[in-house]
This record gives C-alpha cells, structure tokens and sequence, in this order.
C-alpha cells in the first residue's frame, strides 16, 4: 500500500485484501469501502493517502467508541471472571494480570475454577507461585461455584483487593457449560454483591468470524464487560474485535504478546490499527 | 443461507437458457461472500470462484435440477477436489516404533489430540507410548501424565537428566523398544511459525527421531491467519497431515480448505470435542456442507 498515489480500482482492492485478511470481516470490510467510494465519486478525497488515513480514521472512531475506565468497585474484593473458549490463553493471561495486579502493590488471590481439564488447576498453581500470589483449589471434579465461593470467602475475610476466577474453557454452543457460568457469576453475586466487577472474555488472535458469536455468547451468559485478546505476538491481526466493538460495544482491556508474565499490554487502538495495515 | 440466497438470484432463470456471464455474476459474489464469512482465506476464495465460473459457463439448465442448486453442486465439487478424499490413517514405519510428531500453534489441541490418539491406535490394534517435549508450558508433561491415567495408557515421563526435547523422545522410542509399544506419539509445544529458534527444535526433533507423521493441529476457529501458519509449518518441517480440532463448536471451519490449499496435505482426523473418543476421521463432504452453512 506505500507507492500507491491516485485512487484507482488497484487500491480500492488492496485495501480489501488488508482488511479480509486481517479477519475484519467481508461485510464491515465492505460497508468501509463502500463510503470511501461514494466520498471518492463525489471528489472528497484527494489521493490515496486520504483514502487510508480515513479508513484508519473510521476504525479508530469504532474502537475509541467502546472505552471507558472499568467500573469502580467500592470496597474490596475487586473480583474478575476470566471466560473464554477452549485454549484461547485465559489461564496465562490470569497469570500475566496477578503479577501486574501485585506490582501495583495489591493483594492478589487467584481461584482455581477450572476443576475439569486435565492439570488445570496445577497450571494455575505454577503461575501462583511465580507470582507469589496464593490459589484456592479443590479436589479435581469438583463443583466450579464452591471453589469460587470458597475464594471469595477468603478474600473477603483477609480484604484482600483482587480475585482473578480461572474457569475451565468452554464453547459457547453447549448451552450446559453456558449455564455453568451464569451460575458462577450468581454465587459471585451473593457472597460479594455487584461482583464479578469485570468479566474477561480471552480471545485468541487467530480466530476468525466465529470469534464475533464467541463474543455474543459469552455476554449473554457471563456478562462480558472487557476483552483481553490474546496472541498478538502472532502473525494473525486480531481484526475481528471491530465487528465485537460495533455490535456489542466491549472494550479491549488488554493485548496478549507472548508466553512470559510480563507480555500483557493495555490496549493501544493506534498501534493496533497501524498493525492491521502492517 | 447460501442456497436461499441463490435460489433468489435465479428465480428469473428458472428452466430457460444457459448459467450466462451475468446472472453467474451476482451468484459469484454471494458465494464469495458465504466462503469469506466461513473464514476461506481471500486467495482460497478467488480461486475457487475462478474455478467455479470455468465449471458453470455455458453449462445448460437441467430441468432436475434448479439453477442455484446446480450452482451449488458445482461450487461443492470445486471444493470437494480441493480438500481431498484421503483415508484416515497413520502412515507406520518399516520398523517399529512408528513416531508420530504432534506439532501446531499454542492451545490449537494438540495434548488432547494427542490422547485421542493413543486411544485411537490403541482401538485399532496398535500398541502406542505417549512423551510430552513441552518444557515450557507449566504443567504441561503432567496434562499428558493425567491424561495417560484416564485413558490408561502409556506415558513415558522421562528421567532426571532427560531435559531437551531430542532427550526425552529418544529415551521414549528407547523405553518403546524395550516395551514393545509399536508407535510413538510425542506431544510438542505450541509456537509461533516466526519463532526461528523454536522452530529449529522441531527440525532438529524430526532429524533425531525420522517420524513417518508430522501431523499440524489446527484449531477449525482460526481465521485468515490459517494459511500463513500452516505454510510456514509445511516449509520448515514438512508436515503430513492435519487434525482439524473443535469442530463440535460452531465455527464454519474455512480454514481447513485454505490449510489443505496451501500445503496440499491430507486433512486426516477431526476433533469433536474434550473426551478422548471425540476425535472422527475426515468427511470431506461434512467438511463442505459446514463452510457452506
Ligand atoms: N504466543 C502467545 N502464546 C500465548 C499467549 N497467551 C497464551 N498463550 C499460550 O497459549 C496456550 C494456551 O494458553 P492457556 O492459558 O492454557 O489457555 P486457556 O484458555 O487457559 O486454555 P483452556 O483452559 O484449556 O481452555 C499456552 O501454550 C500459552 O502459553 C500470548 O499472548 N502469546
Ligand atoms: N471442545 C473441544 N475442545 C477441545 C478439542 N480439542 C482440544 N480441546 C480443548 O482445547 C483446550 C486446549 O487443548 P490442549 O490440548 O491443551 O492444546 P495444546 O495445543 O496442547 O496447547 P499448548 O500445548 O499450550 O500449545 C483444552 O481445553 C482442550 O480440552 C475439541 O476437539 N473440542
Ligand atoms: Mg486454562
Ligand atoms: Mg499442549
């Protein structure tokens, strides 16, 4: 796209294929491309570097539009559910955020909700120990709701500021797993009222249009409030959280960079629109 | 859906004259658009609408048939050429054991795949020996550990000074050979295809251990970026089939048809959920109707 001058058809078609390729999507990549070509025909845009910088402009707006500060929570716990389809990085995500958590000098109490896959919950206990931040388990099988309601106990007894909830992954299509977080977040509610305060949806950067319903799904039955998206050290552009911001208005919290503890990132909708056109 | 949306472009056409340039027109974006939304990757797509205008012109409208549903078997049979009708199965070894490498990005499915199978050879009259070589990803040789014991087979989890991935598979085929177990199946851990140095453990991996499979586990939600990461995994290591994994979620799955496209290998198992039977052997006409919708 950098030689490009004149606003020709040869444009309008890379600027598809970045767009498609990024998984923005055909129709939001389309109805894009449809108002820049009526500004064109009405001699609005001068050359092809207004052309880009109003996409950039359009798709900064979109995502600008679904910021806001997370919601204040008045006394502690601050309780945060991590959700997300099977694999998507929610387990080294939590591990990322009570280290971030513990370096702004708070308490961090982590619960091992994901009683199901196999060590799941001796996973979350490497990243408790790296982090020095204590996990509350159970046996293996056992009921996801009691071990976060033994958490959220805990924390309440010891005021500790922060609970990061590990659950068990999940596709939105088995409407009995949906229905075992909607009871998560009920027990949430009952032992510490207005929690959880966020609901982390972790999404994979690789995925493609699915990752749109995954977002609907999860919302409907958990409440999303925020996305992590995770994996953007990949090559993949993540570019499906622009369908996700239009249609159900959730900001990114955070960008997944790597492996590592450190390679959490907040959000930077500049940086990542420049990526989608890298 | 597709068919719905066809049948309205043609029911000007219904039973008179050819599929012509025009009417093949509007249907060709509708079916580009259908692919493009089941996450067909962009150069996929305009080779298989390419393919499909070849097929159509000039073909006459057969009264069996409507017009959309003649369009529609043809883009299935564009599709059905591509993605292939191999049979499921492992390729062995002249010798025993067979090694297996179960290689792909990170949370594709490759630990469970790798249980399913274990369970699947073992069903089918083999006697498999599971290793993980993820010495990275925490707890990840204890995943397959647990894993071994729920399905009750078993697991080699290496000695002490057994560190490197080449270590711990050789003293695998090693502890195979000594036990009589026929196939290796070796756990790998999930990277990036730009990450040089971890791609360089996997050739050096293949070079120690010569495996007959190179299977890449890919996971059926992955969107565009499906043909970057499996060209670069068929470029660097030579892959020789795929798993295509949660496919009982509902993600159209046009990443399959992008990863065969691109690295021209057999797509061999599918995943079908989180049990260690939940893995089916490839259907490509099941494969075709999903991305269509
Ligand atoms: N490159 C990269 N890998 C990541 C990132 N986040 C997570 N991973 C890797 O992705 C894989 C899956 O991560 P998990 O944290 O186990 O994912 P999960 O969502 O908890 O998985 P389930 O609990 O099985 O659903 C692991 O190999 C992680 O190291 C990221 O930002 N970048
Ligand atoms: N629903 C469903 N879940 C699956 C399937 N295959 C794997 N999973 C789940 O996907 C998640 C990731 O699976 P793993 O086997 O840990 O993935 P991995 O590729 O080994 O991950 P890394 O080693 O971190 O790269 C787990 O929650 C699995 O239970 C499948 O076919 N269907
Ligand atoms: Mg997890
Ligand atoms: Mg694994």
């Amino acid at each position: 796209l950098q030689g490009r001058k004149e606003i020709d058809a040869d444009l309008l078609d890379e600027l598809e294929y970045a767009l498609i390729t990024a998984d923005v999507g055909v129709r939001t990549a389309t109805e894009i491309l449809e108002t820049i070509r009526q500004r064109v025909d009405r001699k609005l845009v001068a050359d092809a570097a207004e052309v880009k910088s109003l996409i950039r402009q359009h798709l900064l707006e979109v995502l600008q539009a679904t910021e806001r500060p997370p919601a204040e929570v008045g006394e502690p716990p601050e309780v945060v559910l991590v959700v997300g389809v099977n694999g998507s990085g929610k387990t080294t995500t939590i591990g990322k955020l009570a280290s971030r958590y513990r370096a702004g000098n708070r308490s961090v109490l982590l619960c091992a909700a994901d009683t199901f896959r196999a060590a799941a919950i001796e996973q979350l206990e490497i990243w408790g120990q790296r982090t020095g931040v204590e996990v509350i388990r159970q046996q293996p099988g056992s009921d996801p709701s009691a071990v976060l309601f033994d958490a959220l106990q805990a924390a309440k007894a010891r005021r500790i500021d922060y609970v990061i909830v590990d659950t068990a992954g999940r596709l939105h299509t088995k409407s009995n797993l949906m229905a075992e977080l909607e009871k998560m977040r009920r027990t949430a509610g009952r032992v510490i009222p207005g929690s959880p305060h966020e609901v982390l949806l972790v999404l994979d950067a690789t995925t493609g249009q699915n990752g749109l319903e995954q977002a609907r799904k999860f919302t409907e039955s958990s409440g999303v409030t925020g996305i992590v998206l995770a994996k953007l050290d990949g090559t993949a552009k993540g570019g499906i959280v622009v369908a996700i911001a239009r249609e159900l208005n959730l900001p990114i919290r955070y960008i997944g960079v790597g492996e590592k503890v450190d390679d959490l990132l907040p959000f930077d909708a500049e940086k990542f629109i420049e990526s989608l056109f890298a | 859906n597709l068919s719905e949306k066809l049948q309205r472009v043609f029911k000007n056409l219904r039973g008179e004259g050819k599929l012509t340039a025009e009417n093949m027109e509007v249907a060709l974006r509708e079916i580009r658009v259908a692919l493009l939304e089941a996450d067909v990757h962009f150069r996929v797509v305009k080779q298989l609408i390419e393919s499909v205008k070849q097929k159509a012109m000039g073909v006459e409208v057969l009264t069996a048939l409507s017009p959309s549903q003649q369009v529609i078997k043809i883009v299935r049979e564009e599709m059905v050429k591509i993605l292939g009708t191999h049979q499921s199965k492992l390729r062995m070894a002249n010798e025993p054991p067979t090694i297996v490498l179960v290689v792909g990005l990170q949370g594709s499915g490759k630990t469970t795949s790798t249980g399913k199978l274990a369970r699947w050879l073992s069903k089918n009259d083999h006697s498999p020996l599971m290793v993980s070589v993820d010495i990275y990803r925490p707890a990840a040789r204890q995943q397959l550990s647990v894993i071994g014991r729920d399905i009750r087979l078993p697991v080699y989890e290496g000695a002490a000074e057994e560190t490197t991935p080449v270590e711990l598979a050789r003293a695998a085929r090693r502890e195979a050979m000594q036990t009589g177990r026929d196939v290796v199946l070796v756990d790998t851990a999930g990277r990036l295809h730009i990450d040089d140095q971890l791609m360089e453990e996997l050739r050096l991996l293949k070079e120690a251990l010569g495996p007959t499979e190179i299977l890449f586990v890919a996971d059926a939600m992955t969107g565009q970026d499906a043909v970057k990461s499996a060209d670069e995994f068929h470029k660097q290591l030579g892959i020789t089939g795929v798993i295509l994994t949660k496919m009982d979620g509902d993600a159209r799955g046009g990443g399959a048809l992008s990863i065969r496209f691109v690295t021209g290998q057999p797509l061999k198992f599918v995943g079908i959920g989180e049990k260690f039977d939940a893995l089916e052997p490839f259907h490509p006409d099941r494969v075709v109707s999903r991305i269509l919708g």
